[in-house]
């Protein structure tokens, strides 16, 4: 554990818990792409297996736990509790698209042709791609509310904040996961368009383009 | 190249 790994995990926490108190608070989802928030729930569900198996550390199991949940918890506020307000003509991204190369990238390149191992990185790089549908649905509506940027902002700050964490460890450590690396740069870009935009526009609500 | 070493991550 080092710093940058912490802040990230943190980072991290706080978009999952933004996203969730606004849904709450506002009752309402507009403006949330459920096919993102369902991609993230597959993500932490088939990377978070080895809960049933290895015990790493009571943060590890903590953090996996309270992910999974609040994962499946937004889901259920998009999908069931506040559906009406739910703006599925605007989430029209195929998330075929992602899901189907990305498994077949994860059965062609993983680090050992094992269930869970393919099932790990199959969300590692689901976990990549996972935000396009909500990018999407930004670039299309060309409008996300403050709140809505909050939680972006976290989201790419905590996969930016895991870059430093494995030049960190590549250095300190000696150790590096060339498929988490690769993935994580991928992620991390996605989110550079958006990061410029937060930055300058000073994290107010906007009408935004991509 | 290290195998499963990242699974302590988040």
């Amino acid at each position: 554990m080092n710093i940058f790994r912490l802040i990230g995990d943190l980072s991290h926490l706080a978009a999952i818990i933004i996203l969730l108190l606004k849904i709450w608070k506002s009752r309402s989802c507009a403006g949330i792409s459920g096919k993102s928030q369902i991609l993230f729930a597959i993500v932490f569900t088939t990377r978070y297996l080895d809960l049933l198996t290895s015990f790493i550390s009571l943060y590890n199991t903590c953090m996996k736990v309270i992910y999974i949940g609040c994962a499946y918890a937004t889901v259920y506020l998009i999908y069931m509790k506040f559906r009406a307000t739910y703006d599925g003509n605007h989430d029209s991204f195929r998330v075929e698209f992602l899901v189907v190369p990305v498994g077949g990238l994860a059965v062609l390149i993983n680090h050992d042709f094992s269930f869970l191992e393919i099932l790990w990185t199959f969300s590692i790089y689901l976990e990549s791609v996972a935000i396009l549908p909500q990018l999407f649905m930004i670039s299309k509506t060309g409008e996300a509310e403050t709140i809505t940027t909050h939680y972006l902002f976290c989201l790419g700050l905590y996969r930016a904040l895991y870059l430093f964490n494995w030049i960190w460890r590549f250095y300190f450590e000696g150790f590096f996961d060339m498929i988490a690396i690769v993935a994580g740069v991928v992620q991390t870009v996605l989110y550079c368009d958006f990061f410029y935009l937060y930055v300058t526009k000073d994290g107010k609500g906007y009408r935004f383009s991509i | 190249l290290a195998f499963s070493g990242s699974k302590d991550e988040l």
